[in-house]
């Protein structure tokens, strides 16, 4: 039992995999890296 | 004896009581300390309340020159910047509160107030000095308490300030300086005005034997609310707000700046050293959000790579 | 004035000993409560008001009942009577099912059962009353339509502990937690909605109850126009919102197999609470296929998704933990 729960759980990965996630994820990384470069 | 601080002492209270030394010495009190269910109930109702300012009251005791807070409970009102001495409206409840305690076998008196600050620091404003100078008066010994909750979700540790008046009239010595915090362009002047009227005191936290077990327990879990919790996320609108106060007072010391260059060579070294720090403080503060964004931006990278790049 | 009054109340009596409920609150409405010679006392123009919209109710005549109850409510907030009050939220809980106000009579069954008194009164109220009144507050909830009201209601009376007793408790649990209700429930509620006798519930609210000859939920058995009755619309637009949290797009054909409806029907539900902002979603009538919309951003949804990994995560280590792994 315990294999099929690491089994579910490597099935689980990767834990979100979407053109949205994608785009929100690289805008917040570009939203701070602009904080960042305006605070230089 | 973890728990021995739990134990209240009535003669020895109504002892100090009688003996009144704060009335000596306008910096009797130097520490406070605060115990984990007080610090959590208070952060929770602060939380609570959202961008409302929230209040409430401690009970404790006295150990020498420390403050002991035991407990602490909400007040059924809502403190506001705006509102004078807002507690007003609670007097039949607090006494109705710590009747009831007593009853119930707690005999710890209330020994202050608490209220929270959401997303400007932990200072006393203008209201918040007369109200605890009052509480001074009449309800001694009385502490004042201030928790930022917003800053305490950015931060990632509990933004809290423990604070008593000087009586009326009086000239404190120099101050050391405290923790430099960023005080919003709206609130300077309320900040400037008061902030001589009153000394922080030291705060610590003490926990009861079962407090431990339980929060090591909590403990356990506390990595999987590390690992799923994205700063950048909860906290978005306060940095909106404060970069939006840093834009305010870099406009503020630029126009001030551009006035002084008319006559750069008639402004006094003292003026000169004046702006600098005002600019410091800003770059400061800049550099404050920057860094907290960043961390924010590692921890999200961290996750992506860590569940995000496996693939089947 | 005062001779046609004694006689309209005795004829009224006779009707309502007769069971001809309608007749005998004709015959009361006769009465005029409000100019007259007489200046009638608040108590008595509010109890006559209560009486005439019970024996309407008891014809299931939610119209003229919400004449007289709409008359009571001016003269409730002044009245000392207990009794009467109870009498007049009970009949404007009922007046609210009746016409399929389901949400705001479920607040005020929820609202009745939560009486504290056992005696009011020279009446006598007992827990089985109640929790009929619980009971029907929860029907009431689980049938009015789907969204973030009807979920505020369903938390409430999730969370209290009276509602683990009821009969209705499993389809309550389903329901609150966005569950799919699959057949056998469905019918099984449709029973649990049989029209039972308001009366075996007469030895609690005597005043109340105890001439309400139809049944609390009659009205929830009736067929709407589309030919379903208010159950069945529940039922399938709740199945629908809880499809809706699972499925990020399905298939008209399974959504039909799913809900065990037609797949037309099926896509008709579905554009109707999607346009009344009821689900997040887009149809593609050329595939047939509903694309559900989650409202929670992408990095919230994969935090939550972080969260049940180190769940199974612990779970996992925990179990090696037990076995000495």
């Amino acid at each position: 039992s315990l294999l099929r729960q690491v089994s579910s759980l490597l099935r689980r990965l990767p834990a979100i995999e979407s053109v949205k996630f994608q785009d929100d994820f690289l805008m917040e990384y570009n939203d701070t890296l602009l904080i960042t470069y305006l605070a230089m | 004896d973890l728990d021995s601080i739990y134990v209240y002492d009535e003669a020895a209270q109504s002892q100090v009581q009688q003996d009144r030394p704060w009335s000596q010495d306008p910096n009797y009190f130097k520490r406070v300390k605060v115990s984990a269910l007080a610090l959590l109930k208070m952060v929770v109702h602060a939380r609570s309340g959202g961008t409302i300012e929230v209040m409430g009251l401690m009970q404790g005791k006295i150990d020498g020159d420390a403050f002991i807070v035991m407990d602490a409970f909400a007040l059924p009102v809502e403190g506001t910047e705006t509102r004078v001495n807002a507690q007003a409206d609670a007097y039949e409840y607090m006494v109705e509160y710590s009747q009831t305690n007593k009853q119930a076998g707690r005999l710890e008196n209330v020994v202050g107030w608490y209220h929270s600050h959401p997303g400007y620091g932990c200072w006393l404003s203008g209201i918040d000095v007369s109200t605890q100078m009052l509480n001074q008066q009449y309800q001694e010994p009385f502490l004042a308490i201030v928790i930022d909750p917003t800053r305490t979700v950015s931060a990632g540790k509990v933004e809290i300030g423990a604070f008593r008046t000087y009586p009326e009239g009086h000239i404190p010595p120099d101050e050391p300086v405290s923790e430099y915090q960023t005080i919003p362009l709206n609130k300077i002047e309320d900040f400037g005005v008061h902030c001589k009227q009153y000394y922080a005191l030291d705060v610590t936290y003490f926990k009861s034997s079962l407090d431990c077990h339980l929060l090591d327990l909590l403990w356990n879990k506390y990595w999987v609310n590390t690992l799923s919790s994205s700063p950048l996320l909860a906290n978005r609108d306060y940095v909106a707000g404060q970069i939006s106060d840093l834009a305010e007072k870099l406009e503020q010391a630029e126009n001030q700046l551009s006035h002084s260059r008319m006559g750069s060579f008639l402004v006094a070294p003292q003026r000169k050293k004046e702006e600098e720090s005002q600019v410091a403080k800003i770059t400061r503060d800049s550099l404050k959000i920057t860094i907290e964004q960043v961390h924010g931006l590692m921890s999200q990278v961290i996750k992506d790579i860590l569940f995000n790049s496996v693939h089947q | 004035e005062e001779q046609v009054l004694v006689i309209r109340e005795k004829l009224a009596e006779l009707y309502e000993s007769e069971q001809q409920w309608s007749k005998a609150a004709q015959m009361l409405s006769g009465i005029d409560l409000d100019a007259g010679i007489r200046m009638l006392d608040e108590t008595y123009k509010l109890s006559k008001c209560v009486q005439i919209a019970r024996l309407y109710l008891e014809d299931d005549d939610a119209v003229n009942a919400e004449v007289f109850i709409n008359k009571a409510s001016f003269l409730v907030s002044n009245s000392p009577h207990e009794v009467l009050s109870l009498q007049y939220k009970v009949c404007y809980a009922r007046i609210l099912d009746l016409k399929r106000k389901f949400l705001e009579a479920a607040l005020r069954y929820y609202d009745i059962s939560q009486i504290e008194k056992r005696q009011i009164e020279d009446e006598l109220i007992d827990e089985e009353a109640l929790e009929q009144a619980l009971s029907a507050a929860v029907t009431c909830t689980i049938l009015a339509a789907a969204g973030p009201q009807r979920s505020r209601v369903l938390a409430t009376l999730y969370k209290d502990e009276r509602c683990s007793k009821l009969k209705i408790y499993p389809i309550l649990q389903k329901v609150y937690l966005e569950r799919i209700l699959r057949k056998p429930e469905i019918d099984a509620f449709s029973e649990e909605l049989k029209p039972h006798q308001v009366t075996n519930i007469v030895l609690t609210f005597q005043i109340l109850f105890s001439r309400m000859k139809s049944n609390f939920i009659l009205q929830q058995k009736a067929l709407l126009p589309d030919n379903f009755t208010v159950l069945d619309r529940a039922m399938i637009e709740h199945n629908l919102l809880s499809a809706s949290k699972l499925y990020t797009n399905i298939s008209f054909e399974e959504l039909g197999t799913l809900l065990g409806i037609a797949p037309q029907k099926a896509e008709k539900i579905a554009s109707r609470m999607i346009c009344e902002d009821r689900m997040r979603g887009s149809i593609d009538q050329v595939e047939a296929v509903i694309h559900f919309e989650d409202v929670t951003e992408e990095l919230q949804q994969w935090d939550h998704q972080i969260v049940s990994l180190c769940q199974a995560l612990n779970d996992v280590l925990d179990g090696m933990a037990k076995k000495g792994l």
